[in-house]
């Protein structure tokens, strides 16, 4: 474990808690993609497959339970509250993710570090997190008004990948022959997707306006 | 066969 990698795991728990704190404080998902919420309980479902068959530490199985736990739960607020489900604005949230999963498991099948059942799962995992995220852009393009909250969360949710990528190059330096090219192709093209809403969010920092994303 | 180390990143 590094400094980079723990305060990349932090922030994708900040980020999660920030979005559970929306829904569940002011029972709300206003300007989230269900898609993406889903397209993550997925990631998660298929990274963590070894939950209970590989023990790495009590970090890593209790951080696993609280990605899965999450991730579901948001997914469920979402669809069935019937509070918070009225916010959802799912004439908006019209991407079609089943395109963004066929060829992230078609990518897995053909390239991958191990042709098993697990370790293909684990790539899917990567490659479709990588992608994850574009229901949730489309979304914020359409929906003019960004609340803080949601702004917070993307901001987190592409700040833990970029702060992994620190952990990479930190362990590929330190460690002898530690390669792993699927996550970090993967980490690196996800980081990437989130770069022009890092530059509209910090211009919104800047310049201490609301975050608006160009149409 | 060697079993693979696991994968020890979440």
């Amino acid at each position: 474990m590094n400094i980079f990698r723990l305060t990349a795991d932090m922030t994708h728990l900040m980020s999660v808690i920030v979005l559970l704190l929306k829904i569940h404080t002011i029972k709300s998902c206003a300007g989230i993609s269900l898609k993406t919420q889903e397209l993550y309980a997925i990631v998660f479902t298929c990274r963590y497959l070894d939950i209970f068959t590989d023990f790495i530490s009590f970090y890593n199985t209790i951080m696993k339970v609280i990605f899965l736990w999450t991730s579901f739960s948001i997914v469920w607020y979402m669809r069935y509250h019937k509070i918070v489900r009225r916010s959802y604005d799912k004439d908006q949230d019209t991407f079609r993710h089943v395109f963004l999963m066929l060829p992230c498991l078609v990518l897995a099948l053909l390239i991958n570090e191990r042709f098993t059942f697990k370790e293909v799962m684990w790539t899917f995992s990567f490659y479709l997190e990588a992608v994850a995220i574009l229901p949730q852009l489309v979304l914020l393009q359409r929906t003019r008004n960004i609340d803080n909250l949601t702004g917070q969360y993307i901001f987190l949710l592409g700040a833990y990948r970029a702060l992994y990528i620190l952990n990479w190059i930190y362990r590929y330096v330190t460690e002898p022959n530690y390669v792993h090219w699927i996550p970090w192709m993967s980490g690196l093209v996800q980081t990437l997707l989130y770069g022009d809403f890092f530059y509209y969010y910090f211009l919104s920092w800047k310049n201490n306006v609301k975050l608006q994303l160009p149409a | 066969d060697v079993k693979p180390e696991p994968h020890d990143e979440l």
